[in-house]
């Protein structure tokens, strides 16, 4: 199960 | 990592990078905001305070830091170095900018993801990103001439903002749990705000011509 990614972006 | 949003940092990193030449190599920063660059300062060190506890890839980490490190090195030039910030325009660069510090920090503390310290500091960066171009534009209206450099600058930084929104629609059509609304507006409010140079960007690239602004 993937983790809500957090801020991946820049 | 999709295209759209290489092709996103990597217009965001020329823009920096021809910033940076311009100073240099010119020894004025003439037609910059400082106003916007300690705007982009505090974005980028508000969004990056994950930098230490969130590992998310090499890429990420190396750009946070060329983002720190570059608008600090930008804001310390305009600010102190001898030279450079002689040609600093001073009296066009009034743009009372602590209002747009207050007020996205009190957005930012009324819509954030989750209200921890990292997350409300994450959305005021987000806010004030989307409106931190304002200086620099309200300085090239008053100006009027606009130098290639400068203009190249501000066309980089508008279509960084618009690769960005291609991403998210790629993200949104190829990502099932991809909804992140706090990015999304902000971001088309802040390239909307490009629209008006872009047109007259345009307009003086078709026509060979040097980029004025109307007044």
């Amino acid at each position: 199960e993937e983790e809500e990614d957090g801020h991946d972006e820049l | 990592m999709n295209i759209f949003r290489l092709a996103g940092d990597m217009t965001h990193l020329i823009s920096v990078l021809v910033l940076l030449l311009k100073i240099y190599a010119t020894k004025s920063c003439s037609g910059i905001s400082l106003k916007t660059q300690e705007l982009y300062a505090m974005v980028f060190l508000a969004r990056y305070l994950d930098l230490f506890s969130d590992f998310i890839s090499l890429y990420n980490t190396v750009m946070k830091l060329v983002f720190i490190g570059s608008s600090l090195a930008i804001v310390w030039c305009m600010r102190y170095h001898r030279v450079v910030r002689r040609s600093y325009d001073r009296e066009l660069d009034t743009f009372r900018y602590w209002i747009l510090v207050g007020a996205c920090f009190t957005l930012a503390l009324v819509l954030h993801e989750k209200f921890s310290f990292q997350e409300v500091f994450w959305a005021f960066s987000i806010y004030l990103e989307a409106v931190a171009i304002l200086p620099q534009l309200v300085l090239l209206q008053r100006s009027g001439n606009v130098d290639n450099l400068t203009g190249q600058y501000v066309f980089f930084l508008g279509a960084y903002r618009a690769f960005y929104i291609l991403n998210w629609i790629y993200r949104y059509l190829t990502e099932p749990r991809f909804t992140r609304w706090i990015s999304c507006v902000s971001g088309l409010v802040q390239t909307a705000l490009y629209a008006d140079f872009f047109y007259y960007y345009f307009i003086s690239w078709k026509n060979n011509a040097k980029l004025q602004l109307p007044a």
